[in-house]
């Protein structure tokens, strides 16, 4: 139970509190961010489709039932394989949610590999299911979202850039498109150097900064009632009888005390992601030694 | 390019907005998957096919016919670039794994010495990236363009659920450094499995275990529960 760290060597660490198996710090050389990360689930809303403000969350409507969403464990079971090239810590929240954290060793990103599935149905209420990242950083409800990987947009809390927003939904009507990176960086203080936490995934998703310093990013959906938009059924995809299981990737890099925020660092990244290698199997042939050489 | 097309195609259709946001009926969604599935089957082949032609392991030419690309359409297609008139090449020579983030790949698997070829699609180099492989043992000799390649073998957690996961005989993953890949080439490894009867799973523990934790579960989130197919009680439109 006590408190453990991993690191790499270019100077990447992570600490994990010994007790619940999660997370709880990231440092990069002499800078630090107290980092935490957690699952939960919005409840979805049931609605009843009659009027509009009683929709039901479904394909075309996020719509939680309640702002709070609900944490899937406060302690998870774990265990850590360290070698060469990579450490990886093993987290199982429960029968139908576990995560892989890994640190390679040359690798400027913290890899976290999360595997969601079959949502549980059995209290007939939908569920939405949200990974988050909470920091110590004072954002002042000012978060960071791509548009289709070219630009970030600034994105303000219950607020929208061209007309005075009235909040009808606290957490849906701060919900942004995510399609390949998110950051979050504090005020600018007076020598200019700010921490920046950036979140690179693996597809679009849907991404929102509630709490300050915090980033959200929604990763799996099961909804039972469908939302009267047109397409005539839940969103309830299902495989082998029971709820899909779903499995990506979160990059997350901390960049430590640097003036604005670093594209240099997310950029490349993001595009080895989006531009992954390709694996080509073949059988060995005796004339293989020619080929070994690059091509 | 007919090879290409095939997938050209159901990607140009996937650009609607229901399979882009996923507002479609699971029937609908499931077909945009498939079309999309055959399409990538296809461009396979064409991978295959450069992937031969770039490393000059071009088959000879009793490969069957099925896996030629007629020559004479190819020849007369104006589309083909002259380099690529009028030679033979196999477009089943090299196979590809679509399960490897669920650690499944048949060919890691079940073959005991093979040619892992790494394509690096962006126009610069990448370094520092990884290749992560679904074995069966753990032991291997790895071989690259600069010598031999240090490994590292862990093995794959036991599933959770016993919902069916993966299929495959994969009791590990084998990880090596495939270094500095230049941009828009092609870096082989060879990869011969190594017997060594002393290595049991055993040998490869966890430096830190804290399995005992129980994972408080309230029961409604049971799978169990979820087992009964959940029909909601909603109301359908009029068909």
């Amino acid at each position: 139970n006590e408190d453990f760290s991993i690191e790499n060597s270019v100077g990447l660490t992570c600490e994990f509190d010994g007790t619940t198996g999660l997370i709880q710090k990231i440092r990069r050389g002499n800078s630090e961010i107290q980092l935490s990360q957690n699952f939960y689930y919005y409840h979805g809303m049931k609605g009843n489709n009659s009027d509009f403000d009683s929709r039901a969350s479904g394909a075309y409507i996020f719509r939680p039932n309640g702002t709070s969403p609900i944490p899937i464990a406060q302690k998870v079971k774990y265990e850590v394989y360290k070698g060469e090239h990579v450490t990886e810590v093993r987290q199982v929240f429960s029968e139908w949610v576990s995560q892989v954290i890994r640190l390679y060793d040359k690798a400027d990103a913290v890899e976290f590999e999360w595997l969601v599935g079959p949502i549980p149905v059995g209290d007939h209420i939908g569920k939405e299911v949200v990974t988050r990242y909470s920091t110590d950083l004072s954002t002042n409800g000012t978060f960071y979202t791509d548009s289709n990987g070219r630009e970030m947009l600034r994105r303000k809390r219950n607020k929208r850039p061209t007309w005075n927003y009235k909040v009808y939904e606290p957490v849906a009507g701060n919900y942004y498109p995510v399609n390949s990176r998110m950051i979050i960086t504090e005020e600018e203080k007076q020598n200019k150097k700010r921490k920046t936490l950036i979140l690179l995934n693996d597809r679009a998703q849907g991404g929102t900064s509630i709490n300050d310093g915090e980033l959200e990013v929604m990763i799996h959906r099961r909804l039972l009632f469908d939302d009267a938009f047109g397409v005539g059924e839940a969103l309830n995809e299902e495989a082998y009888g029971t709820g899909l299981v779903t499995r990506g990737k979160h990059w997350i890099v901390f960049a430590g005390d640097t003036t604005g925020v670093p594209a240099s660092i997310h950029r490349p990244l993001a595009q080895e992601i989006f531009m992954d290698r390709i694996l080509a199997f073949r059988d060995s042939t005796p004339a293989d030694e020619i080929y070994l050489s690059g091509a | 390019l007919d090879g290409v097309f095939k997938l050209a195609e159901p990607v140009a259709v996937n650009q609607h907005h229901d399979a882009v946001a996923g507002t479609a009926k699971q029937h609908v969604t499931n077909d945009y998957a498939l079309r999309i599935s055959i399409g990538i089957q296809s461009c396979e082949k064409v991978i295959s096919s450069a992937l031969s032609k770039i490393q000059g392991t071009q088959g000879a030419s009793e490969s069957p016919s099925s896996n030629r690309i007629d020559d004479e359409s190819l020849n007369n297609s104006s589309r083909v670039p002259n380099d690529f008139q009028g030679f033979q090449y196999r477009d089943d020579e090299y196979e590809f794994c679509h399960l490897l983030n669920i650690s499944a790949c048949d060919p890691s698997e079940l073959k005991s010495s093979l040619v892992v070829s790494v394509y690096n699609p962006l126009a610069r180099q990448v370094v520092n990236s990884y290749v992560r492989l679904p074995v069966s043992t753990p032991v291997w000799h790895v071989e690259g363009p600069h010598g031999d390649v240090s490994t590292q073998a862990i093995p794959l957690p036991e599933p959770v659920l016993d919902i069916p996961g993966r299929i495959s005989a994969a009791q590990y993953e084998l990880i090596f450094p495939a270094g500095v890949l230049s941009g828009l080439t092609v870096t082989n490894f060879k990869l011969t499995r190594v017997i060594d009867n002393e290595i049991v799973r055993g040998k490869f523990q966890p430096i830190i275990q804290n399995w005992e934790a129980a994972i408080d579960v309230p029961v409604v989130l049971s799978v169990e529960n979820s087992r009964r197919r959940f029909l909601p009680k909603m109301s359908l439109s009029p068909p």
